[in-house]
């Protein structure tokens, strides 16, 4: 049992500290065992560290800096353990725009083998899907499409408004 | 493996009809104004799935799920998610439809091709194919943010759960 | 004293249901008493029905409908009994770009009178503003300036990312 | 009335020398990279007018709230509230300066226009200019959602104090 969370403990760290590196470069972050002795007997710490800044309370960060530190979280995850499927609900909200881009570049490479279902109002980050599904409603009943490119959806937003 | 196609009627916000949302493998942008019915569609996805609570589902209780506009109410809330199965699922289908119906008195009726199954029978199945209630891949609109602020004990079973 | 509460119940309600009809056109909101009889017996509900939909649980909102919904509670308060500032930070995370929009010419109209000092990641929203106060992180020290145009602080982010 | 500007020291991320932030009337759009410090200017106006929980100041107590970075520390954190008074408060001057400095043991120093006060004394001076606590202008980060989800009694508790 201590074997199986050793070997996800470690590689999922692995992973953290490389993906986080790439969406936040010259920033750090790893996993730490509260007891290294008895991992069991304490949780896990989370040290962040973006470039040029202390690590210190988690949530002290900057909403984009959780942002892309969960982010991060998830695809060391992912990599260790994949699901077929994954579903991301407007996770760009709070990223700027450059932030946003390595996000849509990061789910681009790894949607290869993987299924990235992501709702965005970021044309920016739709700009790297392979398809765009297009939603609206009318008359309180949702109407779903497939789009073929983003000025579609744009014209359907300003009919709406 | 990944979700081919989602089929509703009568759920939120899709009406009374036999409605297809398409999605495909890789990288499948949902887009849309606001209150369009975008996130409902993570909504169909968690419920069918048997991942959903009623409150990361935004409703009372299973009946609120039920398409009612302007007095007219769908008999049912009914949601089929059709999967291609390349090999995550233990079985010969290549396509695999889980399927999920709420009755307007709240009972829930969950198949897998069909064949009427328990929902930890299901969720049982879906373990095989590595989908879990807490997979950490299912991402709900105004939750990333919170996932930093996890205890670290809570942070310890989510590694537990996950080797 | 019921009769304070009942004039602000009922300018702020007045003002509630012209400030949704702009920001959601064909839109209706409105507060109503749960005890008309004895108001202090209970509390204010809130009806809200966006054009074509039927009133029904607040919590079934979108992430834009709700926000729309709390700005104009905001606001209806804001013309009964104004501060005089108002500091809102990324409230307009979950807002496509119509109702971004929407929300910058409110905020401009209001603005002749009263301050608002706006934290966006978004253009379409900063582009309605009479002043542009830029921040950036250098070596974990944050720098603040006044930007004369928006380009100015594309080209910060551009550097910083 | 409004901020015209304000003024730090060893503040959360403003580093240890005096910062002054130019802000001014009408409407002033606050912009930049994420982590720059664009929501650290809210802190530091709810920080000093005492409207501020350290909860909402995401801080674990008083002291976090001092400017630290590869070992150095700032001896404390200070900031000036620069309101412009064009009547709101039942005062003659037309500049009233607003202040607060925590040291490094977590006391609390207040100030309007250099005279010490208490932190209620302050906010009744506050409240005459309707700068209140609970007054809904001041909106953090990621917390505008979660006014619609607010219960019936608590709304009406917020009409109750605007009367
Ligand atoms: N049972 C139901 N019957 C009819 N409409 C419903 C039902 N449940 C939810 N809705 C509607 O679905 C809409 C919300 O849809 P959804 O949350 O998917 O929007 P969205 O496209 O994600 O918008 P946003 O970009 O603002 O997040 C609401 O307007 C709500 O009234
Ligand atoms: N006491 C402190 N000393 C040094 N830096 C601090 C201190 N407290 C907070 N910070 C830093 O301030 C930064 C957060 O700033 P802030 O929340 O204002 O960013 P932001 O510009 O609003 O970003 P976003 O667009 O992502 O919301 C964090 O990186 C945090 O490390
Ligand atoms: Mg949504
Ligand atoms: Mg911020």
């Amino acid at each position: 049992k201590l074997n199986a969370f050793m070997d996800a403990f470690n590689n999922i760290n692995k992973n953290l500290k490389r993906i986080y590196a790439f969406l936040s470069p010259g920033g750090k972050a790893e996993m730490e065992l509260e007891n290294e002795h008895d991992p069991f007997a304490g949780g896990i710490n989370l040290r962040v560290k973006p470039r040029g800044k202390d690590v210190k309370y988690l949530e002290s960060m900057s909403g984009g800096e959780k942002t892309i530190t969960a982010l991060a979280l998830i695809f060391a995850i992912q990599e260790y353990k994949p699901s077929p499927f994954y579903y991301f609900d407007e996770v760009d909200a709070h990223l700027d725009e450059a932030n946003a881009r390595k996000v849509g570049e990061l789910i681009r490479s790894k949607s290869r083998d993987t299924q990235f279902i992501v709702v965005t109002l970021k044309e920016v980050l739709a700009s790297y899907a392979d398809k765009l599904i297009g939603v609206t409603a009318r008359g309180g009943v949702s109407k779903v499409f497939t789009v073929n490119n983003l000025s579609e959806i744009i014209l359907e937003e300003a009919k709406s408004a | 493996t990944y979700i081919e196609k989602i089929v509703v009627e009568g759920f939120k916000s899709y009406g009374k009809d036999r409605l297809e949302i398409p999605l495909g493998k890789g990288f499948v942008a949902v887009v849309g104004p606001n209150g369009a019915g975008k996130s409902n569609i993570g909504d169909a996805i968690s419920f069918a799935l048997g991942i959903a609570t009623t409150k990361n589902l935004r409703a009372k209780n299973l009946s609120y799920l039920i398409f009612s506009r302007n007095g007219e109410r769908a008999e049912h809330a009914y949601v089929e998610i059709h999967l291609k199965n390349d090999g995550s699922f233990p079985v010969e289908e290549e396509d695999i439809i889980i399927s999920r119906r709420v009755l307007r008195d709240g009972r829930s009726i969950f198949k897998i091709n069909g064949v009427n199954v328990r929902e930890k029978d299901l969720k049982k199945f879906l373990a095989k194919a590595h989908i879990y209630e807490d997979g950490y891949n299912v991402v709900m609109q105004g939750t990333i943010t919170q996932l930093t602020g996890m205890s670290p004990l809570g942070r310890r079973r989510i590694v537990e759960d996950i080797a």
